[in-house]
């Protein structure tokens, strides 16, 4: 009998019930759904794991709810600096892209370095040539933009510059920015 | 940071990983996520791995392949190593995140130590869940 499984994670961190608006859970747990349901098409059609795990993902960086591909977030410089990987554990072929500005879906991308080139891990600008050669979608960098991401930035460095100022006051972070996809991590 | 792991018909294992980042980063700070062993890891042999939370710790743990070197080496099932990775190793460096795994067999694993991680899983009969909180 046929096991195909997925599963998927769109960041963890301090999400709590208090955090979240009714519309909001609901917005996340549509999105999740969808993604799962996308993966599954592709596996119970006799697709391959990669082909559902890259399927998958690409739905979820085509949100801005999460912090992949269009809901990225904010570096210091105010840019959107993306990273990617994908594993083939029948034949241990892996491939991954980092700090790229222009990819739109940086999972598929990771992909070709795995299975186009005889490299695992491109970054910045070599990796964004790479992948025009190969044909990925290449976007403008503000297609990236979403205003949510940007007042971040701008919350997070006002408190820097506050803490600065008055050194006993650390800040108090709210569950956007202490979101593992918020202030502090990746 | 999202993630995905599968298991097809054939009994192949894949992981994929995607992520901005960290807010505010600076330096050209790279995380686990695009990090082969840290981030992301699938073997046939022992399960996939997608990971998501403090880069840093994640990246000096070893997450990702840890998981199945535990699997590989000691014989541990899939929830047992992803818990001894991410609810007792992380947790004593102080790193904060989960992990999604998935073995050959299809057993599922989604342990995180932070308050609350994004995940969901669909099985081969069609039936599914979405899950935020603890």
């Amino acid at each position: 009998m046929s096991r195909i499984t997925l599963v998927i994670h769109g960041g963890a961190g301090t999400i709590t019930r208090k955090s979240m608006t009714p519309e909001k859970e609901k917005a996340y747990k549509d999105k999740l759904n969808e993604a799962l349901q996308v993966g599954y098409a592709v596996l119970k059609k006799g697709g391959s794991s990669l082909d559902a795990v890259e399927a998958t993902i690409r739905i979820m960086e085509d949100s801005p709810l999460f912090n992949a591909g269009k809901g990225a977030v904010f570096t210091n410089a105010g840019k959107n600096e993306l990273d990617a990987s994908i594993m083939d554990g029948k034949t241990l072929k892996a491939g991954a892209i980092a700090g790229v500005t222009t990819i739109k879906n940086p999972i598929s991308t990771a992909r070709m370095v795995m299975e186009k080139s005889e490299h695992v891990l491109m970054t910045g600008k070599g990796a964004e040539q790479f992948a025009k050669e190969k044909g990925a979608e290449i976007v403008d960098p503000s297609y990236f933009y979403t205003e949510q991401r940007y007042q971040q930035l701008q919350k997070i460095k006002q408190e820097e510059k506050t803490q600065l100022d008055h050194s006993e006051d650390k800040g108090s972070l709210d569950e956007e920015q202490s979101i593992f996809e918020g202030k502090k991590f990746g | 940071t999202v993630g995905a792991v599968a298991l097809d018909q054939f009994g192949n294992l894949a992981a994929a990983t995607s992520t901005g980042g960290m807010t505010n980063k600076r330096y050209g700070r790279v995380g686990d996520s695009p990090i082969i062993g840290a981030g992301t890891y699938a073997d046939n042999q022992t399960c996939a791995v997608s990971a998501t939370g403090h880069g840093e710790y994640f990246i000096r743990a070893v997450v990702a392949y840890d998981v199945a070197a535990l699997m590989a080496y000691k014989g541990l099932s899939v929830k047992e190593a992803a818990d001894e990775v991410v609810m007792k190793k992380l947790v004593k460096m102080g790193g904060e995140g989960g992990i999604i795994a998935l073995d050959k067999n299809g057993n599922i694993a989604m342990p995180f130590n932070s308050e609350g991680m994004y995940r969901g899983y669909i099985k081969a009969d069609g039936t599914s869940e979405v899950l935020i909180y603890k």
